[in-house]
């Protein structure tokens, strides 16, 4: 069975994959 | 039948950092079992079973899709259930009970959110639904 997902947030992407606001 | 189960290509080395969550390296396929909103896809690699985040993968097919939802620029009131401190400056800080508009869900657990004039990402998994906007 598929145990709870980790509680804490996870990582960031990699700098230059992370979608820009806007 | 037998389930099919999407496959994603790793993009960058991922180091686990609890005993549900199974490393990564870039390169590695791996086939998703559940995608969770809070941004933690429960994987398999090989043998291996655990958690990983989604922003570490990209669709084996078609790299180029798009495949978050679109975005909200009305918002969506949410309430902030623990606070978080920004760590990068795309990101936004926020005390508990907090409510914010919620303008883009991304897959990766990192929401786009407006609180007054300040925008910036957030944590998906500190956030709880506080029904539609009231437009009047």
């Amino acid at each position: 069975s598929i145990k709870n997902p980790p509680q804490n947030p996870p990582p960031r992407p990699p700098a230059e994959m992370r979608k820009k606001i806007g | 039948g037998p389930i099919i189960l999407d496959t994603y290509r790793v993009i960058a080395d991922f180091e686990k950092t609890s005993k549900h969550e199974i490393g990564l390296h870039s390169g590695d396929l791996v086939e998703i079992v559940e995608k969770n909103p809070n941004g933690w896809w429960f994987c398999q690699l090989e043998s291996k079973r655990g958690w990983v985040p989604a922003s570490y993968l990209e669709p084996l097919d078609g790299p180029e899709e798009a495949e978050d939802a679109d975005p909200d620029y009305e918002g969506e009131l949410h309430v902030t259930i623990q606070a978080y401190k920004a760590e990068q400056e795309d990101e936004i800080s926020l005390e508990l009970g907090e409510t914010v508009e919620v303008i883009h869900k991304l897959l990766d657990g990192w929401w786009v959110v407006r609180k007054g004039d300040e925008t910036g990402h957030f944590p998906s998994m500190f956030l709880q639904n506080a029904g539609k906007k009231d437009k009047y």
